[in-house]
């Protein structure tokens, strides 16, 4: 279960577009599903001693974003991965 | 819609008039330019580890935007990308509710070592994804998703979309995170999964006005589930996909099958269909959802199909209440 404690612990809101977003148009429910992996794991990658893909800035997947018709209205992240709640 | 971040791969899942494929290109660029991972075989087409993508079949396919409309427009997208591409129509292809599947073959030459035994330390053999979408909800469970709560207007008609990057305060006043959240806790869509190994959890989500939902769930800092609602009366939908090792989370006290009843508890669907991934047919998760049929109350089995994708077996379910 969680705690109201939730509400206050992401790394990044945009209260703005939280404030804005109106969703009226929004009649498909079907989404589409985009899965990549790069790599196998994150253990090839660490051997390599490179970068990941959570070293990419969030502006430059707000980028990304802007392409798919997405806007970034939360983010919580975890010592293993960001999760990012879009709009739409 | 959602996008799941990790060292290695990336979850995107998106809603509505969403353009999902237009992105491939800017993010190769950006991961061409900022991690210096060159991706591309000689033919000038990427070539990363795996790469899925699927959809059930739209609603409303002409209200979607360019290659969108059409199955066969996005599958010709993906290869002018992708090598080595495959596609599926999966269900009945007289029906508007079949489900369909881009995958591409497994780049083993990113597997680092080059012995056959290095197989199996390198993939991840536990992984496995679970995906219900579910159509014609419950109309009295469905209202529980929306809330209608006031839009505050666009200054000066122009958004600013320069000063929330990097906005950490978190502040409890946002009201579409906090009815979110009020919704999961009212649904107990945060109960799904019996966490008996007592892992973090963390969660996101957001009610839209005047209706719709979303949310993320992370448990073990490395799990996701996340659902995404549209309760309108006439095309309601609602998906549910997770990530989640239900056996080793809930100490081998729950499995699949449980964490299906539960979704569907809260939704009663009219029709919806499941889809399971998972590292060859052995996993017991695998066997027992083939036999899951007699176990779901009140619906009944229409279309049940397995795959045999190289080193994925693919289970497809299609139930309609009774």
């Amino acid at each position: 279960t969680i705690t109201i404690k939730e509400l206050t612990n992401h790394s990044y809101i945009d209260h703005q577009l939280s404030a804005t977003l109106d969703s009226t148009e929004a009649f498909e429910g079907p989404e589409k599903l985009l899965e990549i992996w790069f790599y196998p794991n994150k253990k090839c990658l660490s051997e390599k001693n490179t970068k990941t893909l959570r070293n990419i800035e969030v502006n430059k997947w707000v980028q990304i974003l802007k392409l798919v018709q997405c806007e970034v209205l939360s983010i919580k992240s975890t010592s293993d991965m960001d999760a990012f709640l879009l709009s739409e | 819609s959602s996008l799941f971040v990790y060292d290695h791969k990336i979850t995107l899942k998106t809603c509505g008039t969403t353009t999902t494929l237009f992105c491939l290109e800017e993010l190769f660029k950006i991961i061409e330019v900022e991690l210096g991972w060159i991706m591309t075989n000689e033919q000038g087409k990427y070539e990363p580890f795996k790469v899925f993508y699927s959809r059930r079949s739209f609603m409303f396919p002409l209200k979607q935007r360019s290659i969108h409309k059409n199955w066969n427009d996005e599958v010709d997208y993906l290869n002018k990308f992708f090598a080595n591409g495959r596609s599926y129509l999966v269900g009945r292809n007289d029906k508007e509710n079949h489900w369909n599947l881009y995958v591409t073959d497994t780049n083993k030459k990113l597997r680092h070592g080059s012995s056959p035994d290095s197989e199996k330390d390198d993939d991840e053999d536990d992984d496995e994804t679970l995906e219900i979408l579910m159509t014609g909800l419950n109309s009295n469970c469905s209202q529980q998703f929306v809330c209608n709560r006031e839009i505050k207007p666009i200054a000066n008609g122009v958004k600013d979309t320069t000063t929330n990057i990097n906005k950490t305060d978190g502040d409890a006043d946002d009201e579409g995170h906090l009815l979110g959240y009020n919704m999961t806790k009212k649904t107990k869509l945060d109960k799904i999964y019996e966490n008996n190994s007592g892992v973090s959890f963390h969660h996101d989500a957001f009610a839209f006005s005047p209706c719709g939902y979303s949310s993320n769930m992370i448990l073990d800092e490395q799990y996701y589930y996340t659902l995404h609602i549209t309760p309108e009366k006439g095309w309601s939908y609602a998906s549910f996909e997770s990530n989640v090792p239900v056996k080793s989370i809930s100490l081998n006290k729950q499995d699949n099958i449980d964490v299906m009843r539960r979704v569907i508890n809260v939704f009663n669907p009219k029709e919806f269909c499941m889809t399971f991934f998972c590292k060859g047919s052995s996993s017991t998760s695998f066997i027992k959802l083939m036999n899951v049929v007699e176990q779901i109350p009140n619906y009944s089995k229409r279309d049940k199909i397995v795959y045999d994708l190289e080193d994925y077996q693919l289970l497809y379910i299609r139930f309609e209440l009774k």
